[in-house]
């Protein structure tokens, strides 16, 4: 979700 | 995604995939610090609380399942499988734990980004993270001899974290509000870690020379 663009991560 | 987080994720992936290899062919964990290992699957643990709540990609839940799964057994062939678990040095690997994981939660409750269970268990996975090297690298010093596997893993874990540096620069200039100083700091500081291990596996690897640690 765009709310925590950084968790995009691993 | 982009290339250096690509590279960061698959050398991740290769270092586990090393280590792995290296227990199951070799039925040996010799030179391998367990303390290390159980931190790696704590810092899995607490960073992909929400694996099965917010999903990403395809990608991101596979890659997360297989970090889980291979610390995770890692973890459980050293201590538990009756081969492997002999050659593990439980008498040259005594860094404690709690050393490390105490100040870490103390850092995460006090420094994070939202005073929330997740968000500080979170935090707490990039510090741990960090520092969850060092008792490999102290039983590394001590044993003195590193066996071409274990530097390799040292090795490209820590080019893993490299790279993903790179990836952090790259996404600051290319989107937006990208500005994550914890990640930035924690993530510099793990690579910063690894610096003199790189420093001594390439003087090894230039001479090829084994590859000593001062002690």
């Amino acid at each position: 979700n765009s709310r925590h663009p950084r968790k995009d991560e691993l | 995604m982009n290339i250096f987080r690509l590279a960061g994720d698959m050398t991740h992936l290769a270092s586990v995939l090393v280590l792995l290899l290296k227990i199951h062919t070799i039925k040996s964990c010799a030179g391998i610090s367990l303390k290390t290992q159980e931190l790696y699957a704590l810092v899995f643990a607490t960073r992909y609380l929400d694996i099965f709540t917010n999903y990403i990609s395809f990608y991101n839940t596979i890659m997360k399942l297989i970090f889980l799964g291979s610390s995770f057994s890692i973890v459980w062939y050293i201590k538990r499988h009756k081969i492997v678990h002999r050659s593990y040095d439980k008498d040259q690997d005594t860094f404690r734990h709690w050393f490390i994981v105490l100040p870490c939660l103390v850092l995460a409750l006090l420094i994070n980004e939202r005073f929330t269970f997740k968000e500080v268990m979170w935090t707490f996975s990039l510090y741990l993270e960090a520092v969850a090297i060092l008792p490999q690298l102290v039983l590394l010093q001590r044993t003195r001899n590193i066996d071409n596997l274990t530097g390799q893993y040292v090795f490209l874990l820590g080019a893993y974290r490299a790279l993903y540096i790179l990836n952090w620069i790259y996404r600051y200039f290319t989107e937006d509000h990208y500005i994550h100083w914890i990640t930035w700091i924690a993530g510099l500081v793990q690579t910063l870690l690894y610096a003199d291990f790189f420093y001594y596996y390439f003087q090894s690897w230039k001479n090829n020379a084994k590859l000593e640690l001062p002690a």
